[in-house]
């Protein structure tokens, strides 16, 4: 009846006990509380308009319309603790489910999430997000890593060095991801750290969105010449967001230590039998 | 003989983005496959007589492609198994090691001997599959370096496994 909670020593997170939904954060050893509500949601890919017979294909992301259809407005949910982890799975629908996942001692959330086989019996192409929204006052800023190396600033409907006529407002304010995105109202950070590249914007301020998936029914006619659609029943797809929340001086120092974590993640080898035919020596 | 150059090629060609973002045809994201799996044979022989040669062990070393999906036959089958985690990190790190295993309670021990505590989660499964339990505990590793743990298993049954519990919703 009351919030499902799954916390560590660093980290607590809540879920909305009507809709299973993450719906809070929270940095214990900053004191540091941020409402935030995740989701899984779906453009409907555009197979061109009046205004442009641009389809969104391989190369081109085009949505058809500005706001993204929800995959479902609530998750079915199972809770697991041990003191080894704490889980929520959540059942989004047959195509889109999601663990979220906390260990002692670990300073950030993780998102397991996994998507497809994307139907498209509706003759719908679908591209699906995941989107974390927040009351923090971004005033149209966010940022985006280049090649994991520099941050570069975003701004929505803007580009530094022309006078942007915005005619695409999803697709125009999307920018590649190379391992981390993150927002700021200039005392709290909200960081997403990605297990790939993928594309991401925030469109409002304070949320903050990542195209997890997506499988397409036309060609863009920018040289591939097929629809971006698998052979089969389509593709499903598993990766992992971590979550940070912390106070924006302090953020660089945890997301730069656990994105070298990522990439050079241990690496396990198992072999039969007992006994320890290796050891340091 | 092993041969790590034909991987080396495939994984050169695989740069590309056709290969990443999928702007390849269909058949050319095949043939791409193709390359992967052709230079992975001869540099998983490579590897082999390298882990060979340094654990001077003349047991056949092999490589599980099934690391995305949560299937091990060997971690699954096996009663007594070792695991070795190495850390390419030029610093400490602790990680939650976790194994797909089949039901039964496991002892793990550290490069010491002593024993660390482990749990076996059950995890939800769609309607009609088997139940695939995994095994977790914390491992920790030294940089640059590795350590190896043993994993046995001293019951066939769990009775503390722990499944998922359904939160019950309120209507409307």
């Amino acid at each position: 009846s009351g919030a499902l909670v799954i916390q560590n020593e660093h980290i607590r997170a809540t879920f909305n006990p009507e809709t299973g939904l993450l719906m809070q954060i929270e940095n214990i050893d900053r004191k540091l509380v941020l409402p935030v509500s995740q989701s899984f949601l779906w453009y409907n890919a555009s197979t061109g308009d009046e205004n442009s017979s641009q389809a969104s294909g391989a190369y081109i992301f085009r949505s058809y319309e500005l706001k993204p259809l929800p995959v479902s407005r609530w998750a079915q949910t199972r809770l697991l603790k041990s003191a080894l982890v704490q889980e929520v799975h959540q059942n989004f629908s047959a195509w889109c489910s999601q663990v979220v996942r906390l260990y002692p001692g670990q300073r950030h959330l993780e998102l397991e999430w996994t998507v497809g086989p994307i139907p498209t019996g509706d003759s719908w192409g679908k591209e699906v997000i995941s989107r974390f929204d927040t009351p923090l006052d971004t005033k149209g800023y966010f940022y985006t890593d280049s090649n994991g190396r520099e941050i570069l600033t975003r701004r929505r409907n803007y580009r530094p060095t022309w006078n942007l006529n915005q005619t695409e407002p999803v697709a125009g304010n999307y920018y590649p991801i190379s391992s981390r995105i993150y927002i700021t109202d200039g005392e709290k950070q909200l960081t997403v750290l990605t297990d790939r590249p993928q594309g991401g914007s925030s469109l409002q301020d304070g949320s903050l969105e990542l195209m997890v998936h997506r499988r397409l029914l036309r060609d863009d006619s920018r040289g591939v010449g097929e629809a971006l659609l698998e052979e089969g029943s389509g593709s499903r797809v598993r990766g992992r967001h971590l979550l940070l929340l912390d106070a924006v001086d302090e953020a660089a120092a945890g997301h730069r230590l656990q994105a070298e974590k990522e990439i050079l993640a241990p690496q396990l080898v198992l072999a039969p039998g007992g006994g320890v035919p290796y050891h340091p020596g | 003989l092993g041969d790590s150059a034909p991987l080396d090629e495939a994984v050169a060609v695989l740069q590309h983005h056709d290969a990443i973002t999928g702007t390849s045809r269909q058949h050319v994201a095949d043939d791409y496959a193709r390359q992967l799996a052709a230079g992975a044979g001869p540099c998983q022989v490579l590897l082999s007589n390298a882990l060979a040669r340094l654990s001077g062990s003349k047991e056949a070393f092999s490589t599980c492609p099934d690391l995305n999906i949560s299937v091990c036959a060997l971690s699954q089958n096996s009663t007594r198994f070792q695991v070795t985690i190495y850390n390419p990190l030029g610093r400490k790190v602790d990680h939650m090691v976790r194994l797909p295993v089949s039901e039964g309670s496991f002892l793990v021990k550290d490069p010491k001997g002593d024993t660390v505590p482990s749990d076996v989660l059950q995890l939800p499964q769609a309607e009609g599959d088997t139940p695939s339990p995994e095994l977790l505990f914390s491992a920790s590793v030294p940089a640059l370096g590795f350590s190896t743990y043993s994993v046995a298993r001293v019951s066939s049954r769990n009775p503390q496994a722990r499944t998922p519990q359904p939160i019950p919703k309120k209507t409307g």
